[in-house]
């Protein structure tokens, strides 16, 4: 974390939110509880405390929040949708420290996690962080990189990542060790209640995807009815996860989940594994014909597939399950004869992998859990080192991620699970 | 590697100057920035963003130089900035 040298002397802080987004859809009670849950997020670290009170003769509240567009009378214009999203300013006694400013022309949405719009709560989090006297941090998990990092999760429940708990403790001290969710009933709330929908995002950096494929050159992380995107570039698209239903169309609404999946060289068709079925997508529309079953692609019948990919030195794709893997030739277009064979074939491979890709410079990657095996182009037998850690490497998290604390069982045998999703409406 | 348009140099050059990681131009001098300094700059851009430092524009650091983002800048003055090392 870095410090701006700056901070206020007292403990108690007010904050008025002065103008509201023009065209948003939220509303102002809703826009008043994100920053009011905002602030608090850094109170309860330190014991302060935020009321919100309405400017008047003598008395203007330190923390004045406003959207605004353009040049709007500071020394930092905003530039219209994307780029710069906020700025605030470090404690003092200027009547401008402590101000908060978003830009009006950015989409502000809030749970939202299709990457229609900017999550309000996310960036006041940061900005509140610049108006108690934090700076940019480099930290990979901190609230407080400069760069906008997707939704920050349910407001009522947030914690400030370590790196900027420790930042705001050190300007102000610690608070009383109270949980989040018991200090924000103890502290004064807006004057309406906040109604907050509830979406479940999945934690890219806990790792166990169920599928991953390298399409055109993209890497695609699959977990239950979503999926982020890796560009060739090693950034990821967004930090949020895109829908799976909004991105494969015309994939049927019961499939919540991509077991495997692959790019199939000879035709760019796209094909997506679940349960014992697969559906072929031309770009991202489903082609006619999908399901197919494995069977066709030399499975028994009812068997599932944890890991598919086509190997670039013989371009015939390869179909793992649990110890064992089937052979398909896609020029012929029949399975091999003489399978299943045992996957000790590779040297060092994980039994049940979550995935198998073949990277952009031709190397194999083994995925499993939170971590992954790299295979030499044209090699069988892993890269001294492996298994190395999927987070830092892949996706943008932090190296002392932890790893969760009991593996998810492997996919075989396959028993029926409930896919469970909480709806906006809370039902 | 494709070298970055000077459209793009520019962009980032500008983006650089904003952010703190190189000094703003001298109100009464034109100011050539050296390939060395521009270098130095993205290096340290790099670091912080946690991108490969290679001190060039490549793909990486264009892409993140044009990810949404707060409008203060990374490096502050000196002064008024107290980096803790944990």
């Amino acid at each position: 974390y870095a410090l701006t040298g700056s901070f206020w002397k007292k403990k108690k802080l007010f904050w008025w939110v002065q103008s509201f987004p023009q065209s948003s859809a939220l509303s102002q009670d809703t826009v008043r509880s994100l920053m009011y849950y905002a602030l608090n997020a850094w109170g309860t670290e330190v014991g302060m405390t935020f009321e919100e009170a309405e400017p008047r003769a003598g008395m203007e509240p330190e923390l004045l929040i406003d959207f605004a567009r353009a040049y709007h009378k500071d020394s930092y214009p905003f530039d219209g949708p994307g780029g710069t999203l906020a700025h605030a300013f470090f404690p003092g006694d200027h009547p401008i420290s402590g101000d908060t400013h978003f830009d009006d022309e950015e989409v502000w949405t809030f749970g939202a996690s299709d990457g229609s719009g900017t999550d309000l709560f996310a960036v006041a989090v940061h900005e509140f962080g610049h108006a108690l006297g934090l700076a940019h941090s480099s930290a990979p998990d901190s609230i407080m990189r400069p760069f906008y990092q997707g939704p920050a999760g349910d407001p009522s429940k947030y914690q400030l990542p370590h790196d900027d708990r420790e930042g705001i403790q050190q300007l102000y001290g610690k608070g009383p060790n109270l949980s989040p969710g018991l200090l924000i009933h103890l502290l004064p709330h807006p004057l309406l209640p906040p109604v907050f929908p509830t979406i479940l995002i999945p934690d890219r950096c806990s790792g166990h995807f169920d599928a991953i494929a390298n399409i055109r050159g993209e890497v695609f992380f699959f977990k239950g009815p979503w999926f982020w995107r890796l560009q060739p570039s090693g950034q990821l698209v967004s930090s949020r996860p895109a829908k799976l239903h909004r991105f494969w169309e015309g994939l049927p609404e019961h499939v919540v989940t991509v077991n495997a999946a692959y790019s199939r060289p000879s035709d760019g068709r796209i094909l997506l594994f679940s349960g014992d079925q697969f559906w072929v997508f031309q770009d991202r529309k489903l082609e006619a014909g999908s399901p197919k079953l494995v069977t066709e692609l030399g499975l028994p019948p009812k068997e599932t597939v944890d890991a598919v990919f086509s190997w670039p030195q013989n371009g015939k794709t390869y179909l793992i399950r649990g110890e064992h893997y089937w052979r398909y030739d896609e020029a012929v277009q029949s399975p091999d004869p003489g399978y299943p064979k045992s996957l000790n074939l590779w040297e060092g491979a994980p039994s049940a992998p979550d995935d198998v890709t073949i990277g952009n410079k031709g190397d194999t990657f083994f995925f499993k859990g939170t971590q992954y095996w790299r295979f030499a182009p044209g090699s069988v037998v892993a890269e001294p080192g492996s298994p190395f850690h999927m987070g830092p490497d892949w996706l943008d998290c932090p190296a002392s991620a932890p790893d969760p604390p009991a593996p998810r069982p492997s996919k075989s045998p396959r028993v029926p699970e409930c896919h469970c999703e909480i709806n906006q409406a809370g039902s | 590697a494709l070298e970055p348009s000077a459209q793009d140099v520019s962009l980032s050059v500008d983006w650089l100057t904003r952010y703190g990681y190189l000094p703003p131009p001298h109100p009464a001098q034109a100011q050539l920035q050296s390939p060395e300094q521009l270098r130095d700059a993205i290096k340290i851009m790099q670091r912080f963003a946690g991108l490969k430092e290679t001190g060039l524009m490549d793909e990486a650091t264009l892409s993140t130089m044009k990810k949404p983002r707060c409008s203060l800048p990374d490096v502050l003055g000196v002064a008024g900035l107290v980096r803790r090392r944990r």
